[in-house]
This record gives structure tokens, C-alpha cells and sequence, in this order.
């Protein structure tokens, strides 16, 4: 398995 | 495009509105390592400027990298040069290749 796929998902931020 | 061929591109947003008008996910430790654009708003600085689009990642912010920053560091750098009086602009090094 890729790496990146154990990576949690982000939040998303309004600016 | 040829391997010589640039893959960033550099966009001026005036701070043309009162909000910049963009949204971001990714950082540092997610699956997006680099802050991507996820919304950009009508009405906001970004969307007058016209050359910002939804999915291009942002490598530069006047000129800091965002490489190994955090979600909020990120975040909390772009809200800053958006903020700060020192320019009327905000500077961002993007690249539509994820």
C-alpha cells in the first residue's frame, strides 16, 4: 500500500 | 507540456474585496501534502482577480513555501498575508499538477 493512503483526510479552511 | 516547460505559475491577487474567497484542504500529514483550493467564492478578492482556479495547489505564498506546513500553519499564513497592510496584494506560486 501507498503511503498516502494511511494519511487522514484535511480539513477544509474558509479565508 | 515539455519537461523544460514551467509547472508553476505565479498569480497576483489584489485585495480587491474585503475577504480573499478561498477555500483550502490539505497539509502537511493528510493525503493532500500541499494546500489545495477547494472553493473559490464570488465576490472575493481571488474570484476578481480571475486567475485562481479550484484544484490548483499552492506551492508559494510571497514567496514562503508551504512544504511540510501543517493544515492550520498554512491557513493561518495565507489569512496573514491577506491581512497584513504592508502590501495590497498577495502573491501565490500555484500549479495545477497535483
Amino acid at each position: 500500500r501507498e503511503k498516502r493512503l494511511t494519511l487522514p483526510p484535511s480539513e477544509i479552511t474558509l479565508l | 507540456p515539455g519537461l523544460l516547460e514551467p509547472t508553476s505559475t505565479l498569480v497576483r491577487v489584489a485585495k480587491s474585496a474585503s475577504t480573499l474567497g478561498i477555500a483550502i484542504e490539505g497539509g502537511a500529514n493528510t493525503r493532500q501534502p500541499l494546500p489545495r483550493i477547494v472553493t473559490i467564492q464570488r465576490g472575493g478578492s481571488a474570484h476578481n482577480c480571475g486567475q485562481l482556479k479550484v484544484g490548483q495547489v499552492i506551492l508559494e505564498v510571497n514567496g514562503v513555501s508551504m512544504r511540510s506546513r501543517e493544515h492550520r500553519d498554512a491557513a493561518r499564513l495565507i489569512a496573514e498575508a491577506f491581512k497584513t497592510k504592508e502590501r495590497d496584494h498577495v502573491d501565490f506560486l500555484v500549479t495545477d499538477f497535483n
